[in-house]
């Protein structure tokens, strides 16, 4: 029941027990990787008379810490298990999983040419749809 | 995400070099020409971009569920502006399959009306200059919409025929190529779309071999009857009811995304 001495410090290496409700690095400050958005409406592009469709555009960006993928609100690869248990043992090694694009979707855009007529174009796997490590 | 109000733009937020960077970004992903057009019209037609509207939500729904909704867009496509006609080839899998749909609204009409001499006749001529090269054409329709007018006898059938103009002479009758034909009710109102692939194929190689399209409207006694007085809709009709033509495009490379 003695009280560890809050000196000493945790050994590096410590992985802590993975538990269903550990949000410890959200809590943090530290944001689990997820998928972000910078949306951009065309209207503030002065776009709206040319492009009919959407009406913006969303730059999606994967971005947040991969430290613990054990953690319940995370998607990981087994691949990105091993790279995490690796880097801790070779951090200078190895470097630690990131946070990546895993799924991406297609996007549509319908607008006005010089000659108005109107096109719509379909790019498959464009953008971003979800992230994970 | 503007109906739903939850996420803001973050445009303004970001630094001028920012906001250049994002914009060539958004001009690369979407592939959009860099500058707007010049010149927005102040009434254009607008029933181009109504189908082509209605296309863009079908195709959007079939991106973000990732499922083939080919055939339900096919008749979405119809049930948005619904044609007269069962003769239509299915563009369910065309539209889903498309990477690029062109619609073409600048338009040349001729015709031989009632005050000329049998058949009458009604041409179309399409620019297709910005046909845009490096794609193959999978499908192209001719839409024209058609009213009810007075005086027709509601059963009578019509036979409504385009032609490719092939070879034009001053003193010659052009020769013709028959592209589609179509049997409607004189009574039944709504859009026709007719198929006119091999044509917009062959001025997509050669454009200038685009001599336009012409078509006639008979009666079951082979009786030549004018467009306009069947109720088929020219330039100078409603907006939201003008002819425009519509083309399906596949890419032949996969434009690949450059890197942020």
């Amino acid at each position: 029941a003695l009280k560890p001495n809050p000196r000493k410090r945790k050994p590096k290496y410590d992985l802590p027990l993975p538990s269903i409700h550990d949000h410890s690095h959200v809590n943090s400050g530290r944001q689990a990787c997820k998928r972000h958005e910078l949306y951009v409406s065309f209207s503030d592009l002065g776009w709206k008379d040319w492009v009919l469709a959407p009406s913006g555009y969303s730059a999606f960006y994967c971005d947040g810490e991969c430290l613990y993928p054990l953690g319940s609100c995370m998607n990981a690869t087994n691949h990105a298990m091993i790279q995490l248990v690796v880097h801790l043992l070779k951090p200078d090694e190895v470097p630690k999983a990131c946070c990546a694009p895993t799924k991406l979707s297609p996007i549509s855009v319908l607008f006005y040419d010089d000659n108005n007529n109107v096109i719509l174009k379909k790019h498959r796997n464009m953008v971003v749809k979800t992230c994970g490590c | 995400h503007q109906a739903q109000g939850v996420v803001h733009s973050s445009f303004r937020r970001l630094s001028s070099r920012e906001k250049k960077e994002m914009q060539r970004e958004i001009l690369s992903i979407l592939g959009l020409p860099g500058r707007p057009r010049p010149h927005p019209p102040l009434r254009p037609p607008s029933s181009a971009p109504l189908f082509m509207l209605d296309l863009y939500h079908a195709v959007s729904a079939e991106g973000d569920e990732g499922n083939g909704i080919g055939n339900e867009v096919g008749g979405l496509g119809h049930a948005a502006l619904p044609t007269l006609s069962t003769h239509t080839p299915p563009l369910g899998t065309v539209v889903s399959e498309a990477d690029t749909v062109m619609s073409f609204v600048n338009l040349v009409e001729q015709e031989r009306d009632l005050l000329q001499p049998r058949p009458y006749w009604k041409e179309f001529r399409f620019d297709l200059t910005p046909l845009p090269q490096g794609e193959t054409v999978t499908a192209a329709e001719f839409r024209i919409y058609k009213t009810l007018t007075m005086g027709q006898r509601a059963n009578r059938t019509l036979h409504i025929s385009v032609y490719e103009i092939q070879r034009e002479s001053k003193h010659r009758e052009p020769e013709l190529v028959l592209l589609d034909i179509q049997s409607v009710p004189a009574g039944q109102e709504g859009w026709l779309a007719f198929d006119v692939t091999s044509a917009s194929n062959r001025w997509l190689l050669h454009p200038r071999s685009n001599l336009g399209i012409r078509l006639y409207v008979e009666t079951e006694e082979d009786r030549s009857l004018s467009a306009g007085w069947v109720g088929l809709v020219g330039r100078r009709g409603p907006r939201s009811k003008q002819p425009f033509m519509v083309t399906f495009f596949r890419a032949s490379q996969v434009p690949c995304r450059p890197p942020r």
